[in-house]
């Protein structure tokens, strides 16, 4: 509840006209910008918590990446070798949306909860964002794969190592690459 | 090599993209519509004054007042291509503060459009209201209308309000109104809106067109309380603002309305991202 409330007391300053209109003074807008972030961090220890309980990935970080509007995240750039993305869906409703994920420019490959791979096109971040001085050395490129979510699924994402191959059961090119645990992974998705 | 050619098309299952010679988007086809849309972004010069008296008033965090007429960013546009199995993105600049993407996702009607503000420059003296703007041959009688807080299309006309006569005296400015979801024009067939990703000031100056306000930067208070100028910094400059703008065409008989609708809930509640490294899972 300490957590939570850090949240709500947050959104309650927020109600202020100013903080809805943008009409505050500079220095009150960057105290706006501190109280919300280190609020939000707050809470997600919980929506790590719950996580951890509601999937299989009984220790998985779910960190909640905040500069992905400027397609930053450390945690996606520079991360382990296998990333899994694990999505929630808001609305009442199942729904099918594009993910973007900033990474390095370097071979993917995506696969949904059951190891079947997910088509997925790697494109480069402008050179526009890129140049911003604040994101120096950040993500070259962002992975963008289509996810189908009723209400929470996860995706792995692993870079790939050298062999040629074509999904068998999706019928994807792989670009003449796939990795040996995800076709381990997929043959046990088969169904009998 | 793809600058020297006359039109650029970029398409994918159900939306045709396309360029003119100066990079500029300039048409687009979708359900079925085919509609000569124009993009631009142009930049308006905020009034200043020593707010004394109504005629002097500066254009300032409460108030949009726009001196003069807008001015056109960008007459060639530097673009690239870039063309993956799903996604097809076309990457523009337009100067050196002004960028943008427009993107075509397979399986999703509508055009996102990544615009890329800032820092807007003030070493002329003068703060600047930057907007980009649509125009269409849509016949919209001086009619558009814009969402009230993401619920109901309340119908605006152009230089009237619904129970008074009024004066007049703020061409632009006293024609925007809030959008925080979405901005609409249509005529006896065909329909276009725009939904944007946050609160934003927006209008139909002339028939056919439709303009979103995007980022501004004053160096004037409005004398309306806050008492500093719009001019916001981060990391010693002035501020950079990234957001995205989805345009929907359609047939007005197809009710397009409810599409969008759906289409806003979407765009105002994606997907929350938590990321986790696969050693760790189990």
């Amino acid at each position: 509840d300490d957590n939570l409330n850090q949240l709500r007391h947050a959104m309650g300053v927020m109600q202020h006209h100013d903080a809805i209109t943008g009409t505050e003074k500079q220095h009150v807008a960057q105290d706006y910008d501190r109280l919300l972030t280190a609020a939000i961090e707050s809470a997600q220890t919980n929506a790590r918590l719950a996580l951890q309980k509601l999937t299989n990935l009984t220790s998985g970080e779910f960190v909640s990446c905040l500069q992905l509007n400027i397609s930053v995240c450390d945690f996606t750039k520079d991360g382990a070798n296998q990333v899994v993305v694990t999505l929630f869906n808001p609305l009442a409703r199942p729904s099918t949306q594009y993910v973007r994920v900033p990474v390095k420019n370097e071979a993917y490959i995506v696969t949904d909860d059951t190891g079947r791979v997910v088509q997925s096109d790697l494109l480069p971040v402008p050179s526009e964002v890129q140049a911003l001085s604040f994101r120096s050395k950040r993500a070259t490129h962002e992975l963008v794969f289509s996810a189908y979510v009723e209400k929470l699924r996860s995706y792995y994402i692993k870079k790939r190592v050298n062999r040629r191959s074509v999904d068998d059961q999706t019928g994807v090119q792989l670009n003449g690459w796939e990795d040996e645990n995800i076709s381990e992974a997929k043959l046990k998705a088969r169904p009998l | 090599d793809i600058q020297s050619r006359a039109e650029i098309v970029v398409k994918n299952s159900l939306v045709k993209l396309t360029f003119d010679g100066t990079g500029h988007l300039n048409q687009v086809e979708m359900n079925g519509v085919t509609e000569n849309i124009r993009q631009d972004f142009y930049y308006y010069n905020g009034a200043a004054g020593n707010n004394a008296e109504f005629k002097n008033r500066s254009s300032g965090a409460y108030i949009f007042r726009p001196n003069g007429t807008e001015i056109l960013i960008g007459n060639t546009v530097s673009f690239s291509v870039y063309e993956g199995a799903q996604v097809k993105e076309v990457h523009q600049r337009f100067n050196q503060w002004v960028s943008q993407v427009i993107r075509i996702y397979e399986g999703v009607n509508r055009v996102e459009f990544e615009w890329l503000v800032g820092p807007i420059p003030i070493n002329d003296n003068i703060g600047k209201e930057v907007i980009t703007r649509f125009n269409s041959t849509i016949k919209s009688n001086g009619v558009f209308y814009t969402d009230s807080n993401g619920r109901e299309m309340l119908r605006r006309e152009r230089n009237k309000r619904e129970y008074f006569k009024p004066n007049m005296t703020e061409a632009v400015s006293g024609n925007y109104y809030p959008v925080t979801a979405r901005i609409a024009i249509e005529d006896a067939t065909k329909r276009i809106a725009l939904l944007n990703d946050r609160a934003q000031g927006g209008s139909s100056l002339k028939d056919g067109a439709l303009e979103l306000m995007l980022h501004r930067r004053l160096l004037r208070d409005d004398a309306f309380g806050v008492g500093e100028a719009l001019n916001e910094t981060a990391f010693g400059q002035g501020l950079v603002a990234r957001g995205k703008v989805y345009l929907v065409l359609g047939k007005v008989k197809d009710a397009p309305s409810r599409y969008e609708r759906v289409e806003q809930q979407q765009i105002h509640l994606p997907f929350w991202k938590f990321f986790s490294s696969a050693s760790k899972a189990s």
